[in-house]
């Protein structure tokens, strides 16, 4: 048990270091075992430091630093033991432009490893799919669902023929 | 491996049998408010056998089936399926493709199956975790939850890391 | 002590309601004691029905619902007893372009009798502002803000004269 | 009445002294995440006398002293002051503009300031109360708090709306 715990403990660690460096552009993160000794039973701290700014507490950072530590750390993990697919419903919500490219280009990374379901009012986040379903509801509080089609044809174009109902 | 197609059927805002068909890549799902984006994400969480009806933003089997607008009456029965494409033989089982299929009637009885055929959570619990699919993992994360991971005490952290095993 | 809380529950009751349908373009919303026989210690339940919707549960709000609920409720308290300012922290981050254009709307109804400071990434509510302050960081970790001032120029031009150091 | 200036000196990012004057209509701060925009929402919650750290994302009086950054020292006080246009008369003294001040020291020492003058906090706690500012009310919504209004429980609601009057 102590020696596949170790394992997954250094491959996430590894990945959330890389993925924190390229969401941030730079800065420095860990994770740390609370009791290294026993490892399957201690508990686990985040350290960040930012790019530019001193070592800090995990509750002055903002919003947006927020939910990139986060992404970092779950990026980590799905690279540590990746799973089949994974939805995301808008964790980018508090990123701005910037920050919202730079999501974008690690999902991007991921095409062939992990598929990805990611559910957003970003435009930035849009531009990197190869494919999107347009979800509606009309007065009656029935969903449907459009498929428009991306990669081929360059421009969204509605393809009706996928709702089923 | 991936996720090739999601029905659902009587789930939420769904009561029409509605069918989405998956690439491997990057999928976005866009949409207004409140037309149905984080039931798509709720349907895929319950149909991998979550039993938590808190996380699926409910309180009672019954919430989460159709319950009526528009001059359509409420649904008697939810029911979503995830067919995964089993080509890469990731599930050691001897299927090209494999279905998923979760069932809840207003009686508050759920119905699992697999490729059609009934089978106990057990077991469906137990395939998902041989592809690194349980529920407790990162397969689906909620809209607004992104952060919690920074808000986890170092023992829920490890956790954390030990589920997505 | 009692007819003083009454007084007030009125008005919350009316803001809210007003302000729920202007927000939502039409539904019904209500605040209601649950021991109306001794108000001053009962407690306010809130009750939801959207437009083209069944009424239903809180939980099975979606994200940008409950913030267009939450909004109204705060509106109304606003205008029931007017504070002198009130300072808002991105709470039009779940709304879509629509919501967002009737947040605004209601914002700017405001004007001359709460001040309102709005922090923002919303393209959307910015465009309502009477005036604009950008806060930036250089890679030293201190802010600076510069005031863009609107209205009587048309375009946004910083206007450096205001950052004082 | 409105908020006609804050003054942020050494508090959190803003180690110089940062002058925001504000118009009475309504007000966008924009930027990129981590440049300070929350900060400035903490210092206005804070200079009204706010005594709970965690509701400014600190844990104890120091967290909102600046801490050091690029090549500039840490602070060794922070203070923000909020100046009131009060040619209305709404604060029911003598002054045309009113000034509240508060300053922490790296001790732990809280000082208030009314108009320059040392007072204690109740003073200022009392002033607030009588033009509806007081702490507990609306006047700060924090970043991601919009909706915490519909997690409360009914009594919960009650003193919500007893605050707001
Ligand atoms: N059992 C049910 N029967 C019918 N409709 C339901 C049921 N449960 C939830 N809904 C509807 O689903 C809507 C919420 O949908 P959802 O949360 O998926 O919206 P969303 O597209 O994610 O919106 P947002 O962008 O605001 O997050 C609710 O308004 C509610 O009317
Ligand atoms: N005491 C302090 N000393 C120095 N810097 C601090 C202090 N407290 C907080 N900060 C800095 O403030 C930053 C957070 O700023 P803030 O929360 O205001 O960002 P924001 O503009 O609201 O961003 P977002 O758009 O992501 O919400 C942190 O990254 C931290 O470096
Ligand atoms: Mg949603
Ligand atoms: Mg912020």
């Amino acid at each position: 048990v102590r020696r596949e715990f170790m394992a997954i403990f250094e491959d996430v660690r590894e990945g959330f270091r890389r993925y924190f460096r390229l969401l941030f552009d730079g800065g420095e993160a860990d994770i740390l075992l609370d009791d290294p000794i026993v490892p399957a039973e201690s508990g686990i701290a985040i350290t960040t430091k930012l790019p530019g700014k001193r070592v800090q507490l995990m509750t002055a950072l903002s919003g947006g630093e927020r939910s990139l530590v986060s992404a970092a750390l779950l990026f980590g993990m799905i690279s540590a033991r990746p799973g089949p697919f994974c939805v995301l419903d808008e964790v980018d919500a508090a990123l701005d432009d910037q920050n919202t490219g730079r999501f974008r280009r690690i999902l991007e990374d991921f095409v062939g490893l992990t598929q990805f379901i990611v559910i957003t009012h970003n435009a930035g986040t849009m531009e990197g799919a190869d494919a999107i379903f347009g979800v509606s509801m009309a007065n009656d509080g029935i969903s449907q669902v459009v498929s428009l089609r991306v990669r081929e044809e360059g421009l969204l174009s509605s393809d009706n023929g996928s709702v089923v109902s | 491996m991936y996720l090739k197609r999601l029905d659902i059927f009587g789930f939420k805002s769904f009561p029409r049998r509605t069918v989405l068909e998956f690439e491997q890549g990057l999928t976005a799902v866009v949409g207004p408010n409140g037309s149905g984006k984080s039931n798509i994400a709720d349907a895929v969480r319950w149909a991998l056998g979550e039993q938590s009806m808190k996380a699926v933003r409910g309180t009672k089997t019954e919430d989460v089936i159709f319950g009526g607008g528009g001059n359509r009456g409420r649904s008697g029965l939810a029911e979503v399926s995830l067919t995964f494409d089993n080509a890469d033989g990731w599930f050691k089982v001897d299927f090209n493709e494999i279905a998923i299929t979760r069932r809840a009637h207003r009686s508050g009885e759920n119905e699992y199956l697999l490729n059609g055929a009934r089978v106990r959570l057990k077991d469906i619990q137990d395939l998902l975790r041989s592809v690194g699919l349980g529920v407790g993992g990162n397969s689906v994360i909620n809209q607004g939850q992104i952060d919690a991971a920074l808000t986890l005490k170092p023992d829920g952290l490890r956790e954390l890391l030990e589920e997505s095993a």
